[in-house]
């Protein structure tokens, strides 16, 4: 049976959005997916008066990507206290990559913790694409110096937001972002949540 | 590879923030199937930053405050996890599984999953085939912890309309019999569909558990033959 084509970008992408305070996001062009889209994004935690808390669920595959092993060091060291970035890149997953790829993983955090001026672990990171490839790290590095040092880069509005959910798609037909306010019914407190997520196949997780 | 973060101003404590995403992952990220394979990097982030400012962080003793905001994260997380599976690849349908009345949780999820990750299944939904024979058969291949959760003369397994039309529910098998009065014309309405329900009622006990998967098409194959080059 032949089946019309959906546009799914525009029946499920959102025109504007509510975001939560004191966070900060941007992304860039890294150049490690060959078409030159949006590779690489960061989200960072701006609110300096409460320290943040973090945690995070992982794949429970056997064979664990070294941005899995590392951020879970990172949440076992910190105990999930002042985590107060993450770190994402498309294109290659850093998965099946050894030693280097760990190197890297760790790498990638480093780049961040030093420009966010954090001497402790502070940052999280998840990378997708292909598997058994090496990191492209002088590319990944250039990108995350650029998007600290190009003020227009890091911003919280809705542009910003969505063109860091379009820097973690691979095979994605359109970008994945939620947001909505919510409101406490005991103290009438307002909040915000915002979810941004990338998936289209090898879909089936089992995280813990 | 489901890649997420959840973002949010309020403030919460470490150990209540990974009890609430813990739970929301179980109930959303953890109910979704596109294809049956499972990533290398899965992984879903949540940062609470406490821009908001509240006399006290949400923590797990304040349970009132705390089952409101987990409540919120599920439904919220939920949200988030069907998107990837309307983004499956190649998808042309997005359907909900719906099992009802199990013994226990895990069994009613073991079913879900076991109709989720079926390619005939899958098949036969992007074909707008209502071939509930299928169904039968991944519920009855599915490794249950407890083979009480399963006894085939209560079992009922429906088709679910979801754009509001009559009647919404089709009865394909009722308490174990297949129903012979199938109306095929209205069966062939509801496949159309591009949101469905497949209702699975074990009839054994209480338990419930809600999966969402979708078809498999042929663009799949064209998308996934061709990754790594």
């Amino acid at each position: 049976k032949e089946k019309i084509p959906i546009n799914k970008y525009s029946l499920y992408v959102p025109k504007c959005g509510v975001f939560p305070k004191g966070f900060k996001v941007g992304s860039i062009a890294s150049g490690v997916k060959k078409n030159g889209n949006l590779d690489l994004g960061i989200i960072v935690n701006t609110n300096t008066k409460t320290p943040s808390s973090a945690s995070a669920v992982f794949t429970t595959n056997r064979f664990k990507a070294a941005p899995v092993l590392q951020s879970q060091r990172v949440l076992q060291e910190t105990k999930g206290s002042n985590i107060n970035s993450i770190v994402v890149n498309s294109g290659c997953a850093n998965s099946i990559t050894g030693e280097i790829g760990l190197k890297d993983a760790k790498s990638m955090c480093d780049i961040v913790n030093k420009q966010l001026k954090s001497d402790k672990p502070s940052t999280l990171v998840m990378s997708t694409g292909v598997i058994g490839q090496k990191l492209q790290m002088d590319k990944i590095e250039k990108g995350l110096v650029e998007i600290f040092e190009n003020k227009k880069i890091l911003g919280d509005d809705f542009e910003h937001w969505l063109n860091v959910a379009k820097s973690i798609c691979t095979t994605d037909t359109f970008p994945k972002l939620v947001t909505n306010k919510f409101r406490l019914s005991s103290t009438g407190q307002e909040y915000t949540l915002t979810g941004i997520a990338k998936g289209a196949g090898m879909i089936c997780p089992n995280m813990a | 590879t489901l890649l997420g973060f959840i973002l949010t101003d309020l403030q919460i404590t470490p150990r209540a923030l990974k009890k609430m995403l813990s739970n929301a992952t179980m109930r959303s990220f953890n109910c979704i199937s596109v294809d049956g394979d499972m990533s290398t990097n899965d992984t879903i982030t949540m940062i609470a930053n406490g821009a908001v400012e509240t006399n006290k962080p949400v923590d797990i003793e304040n349970a009132q405050v705390f089952n409101e905001v987990q409540e919120n994260v599920t439904s919220f997380a939920q949200q988030l996890a069907q998107l990837v599976v309307r983004d499956g690849e190649g998808s042309t349908k997005f359907v909900t599984v719906k099992v009802l009345n199990s013994l226990n949780f895990n069994d009613a999820k073991t079913i879900a999953e076991t109709i989720s990750n079926s390619n005939l299944v899958k098949t036969a939904l992007y074909g707008e085939d209502a071939n509930w024979g299928r169904i039968l058969c991944a519920i009855g291949y599915s490794k249950l912890n407890d083979i009480k959760s399963l006894k085939p003369e209560k079992l009922n397994v429906s088709f679910v309309a979801t754009d509001g039309s009559e009647p919404k529910e089709l009865k394909l098998l009722i308490n174990g019999v297949p129903n012979l009065d199938l109306d095929e014309k209205r069966a062939s309405q509801i496949l159309a569909l591009p949101d469905l329900e497949i209702l699975v009622d074990l009839g054994t006990g209480s338990e419930k558990c809600q999966f969402w998967t979708c078809d498999l098409s042929h663009e799949y194959v064209t998308i996934n033959g061709d990754y790594r080059s």
